[in-house]
């Protein structure tokens, strides 16, 4: 019975893609079963971990029916991985029947027993391929930037996560708000951390304690295909993910 | 007869709606008359310029024709704003008759000769909102953080701007790429540097000389309601917005 987590927040370039990657390579060099769906037209998560994405079957074909899930999962060092490329931008128009949000969820009945935790990574978005996730997810991770426009966006998914536990998936919980790119030395990062507590009050939920500092190591790990997990495993960031994933585990936030 | 100009990247978090404001202000600065155009569900371009967006009609209202452009324009200290919010997630689902990609054209056609200038700031997305601005558009910006994965972006970005040449403007020019969030002294920075002069020929363009550098000041304004043109007059992203400015009205990009 596998865990499954969205990563999520539509405001742009918070690090959704850095969380999804890296809790996959912390999660998998710990032995755990992982599995990562790519739900962004921009298929950074695969590009991230070394797929090339622009020859293959992706997420876009599973959801819509054309390719069976079993035949686009990729196997990676990492765990496994579900890519998407730019074809999901058309998700919006051409997913448009009724049970159209229930896609993914179904979908990834055939294969969730063989995982213990599967990651989503959505686009920085509130449209049908978020809620898809939202559907299909136990929990939320929300990574923020400690930046105003960053709080911004809170609110709006707070509505999103209403609708979709009142209508579709009742039991959708938040596990954290997750900083990233913390300075705990700027005044502004410290305003936005209160700020943050206050919001995650508001979700039922809390800011993780671990909070994830910056480091041009985390920019530079995608060229080289790789998480900065496994290409710089000592950097700040690297550091801060384990912790987050000792939270996580420790506090049975995950099992 | 105005200079419609779209600030574009799918990317999230790079620079669109810093660079969309700065250039407002900056030119409003100088005397222009401008129009600031939010296409982004978000509606951060109006809040960082101190709207209240929850409670005002916005751009939805005017593409879908139930309130016109005039009584919907909202003036400001730095110029004027056709403000946005988070109705317009619905337009990917709601615009969806023959015609709309000329939606916002066909609207600004009313006013925009009452304008030098007018920028239209765009969400990280490829979809219908992104279309209109780049069919209503003369020409493109593209802020770009000097990291891979905003390279990724570039190539999708130039299917569509083919795609919307082909039919629907084929005038529409790219201005240039900007560098955003830039370190001279990284590595990682002058990598990207050179891969993005390389792009931008590939898109007919140039990476402008001015490039913005990073400061608090930038993510502190938006709390202010304030661009950080206002906010932070002497600090290094200012300082290079300015010689942005310079570079655009010196060499005629702009006119
Ligand atoms: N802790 C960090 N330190 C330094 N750079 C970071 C950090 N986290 C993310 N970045 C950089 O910021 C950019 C955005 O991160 P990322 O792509 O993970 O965000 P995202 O929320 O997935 O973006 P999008 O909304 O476009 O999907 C990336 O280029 C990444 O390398
Ligand atoms: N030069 C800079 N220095 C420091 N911070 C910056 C700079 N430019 C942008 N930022 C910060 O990065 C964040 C993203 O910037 P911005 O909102 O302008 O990007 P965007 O491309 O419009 O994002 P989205 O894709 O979500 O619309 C903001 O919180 C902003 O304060
Ligand atoms: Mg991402
Ligand atoms: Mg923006």
């Amino acid at each position: 019975m596998s865990t499954i987590i969205a990563i999520t927040n539509q405001k742009g370039g918070v690090g959704k893609t850095t969380t999804s990657s890296s809790l996959l390579v912390s999660l998998h060099q710990r032995g755990f079963r992982v599995l990562g769906v790519d739900l962004d037209p921009q298929g950074s998560l695969g590009f991230c971990l070394g797929l090339d994405i622009e020859n293959c079957a992706t997420v876009y074909d599973v959801m819509k029916g054309s390719k069976n899930i079993t035949e686009v999962i990729v196997e990676t060092e990492c765990g496994d991985i579900l890519p998407s490329n730019i074809l999901l931008s058309g998700a919006e128009l051409e997913f448009n029947r009724p049970g159209r949000e229930f896609l993914l969820k179904n979908q990834l009945k055939e294969v969730q027993n063989e995982y213990d935790f599967v990651i989503i990574d959505t686009p920085p978005a509130l449209n049908i391929l978020t809620v898809n996730a939202y559907v299909a997810a136990d929990s939320l991770i929300i990574p923020m930037a400690p930046e105003i426009l960053s709080l911004l966006g809170i609110s709006q998914i707070r509505e999103t996560i209403d609708t979709v536990r009142r209508c579709y998936n009742p039991d959708l919980r938040v596990l954290g708000i997750l900083l990233n790119k913390f300075n705990p030395r700027l005044n502004l990062n410290r305003e936005v951390l209160d700020l943050s507590e206050q919001i995650a009050a508001q979700l039922d939920s809390r800011v993780f304690n671990a909070k994830i500092r910056a480091s041009v190591a985390v920019a530079e790990a995608p060229a080289h295909g790789e998480s900065v997990l496994t290409y710089a495993p000592t950097s700040k960031p690297s550091l801060d993910f384990q912790a987050l994933l000792n939270e996580l585990l420790q506090q049975r936030l995950i099992s």
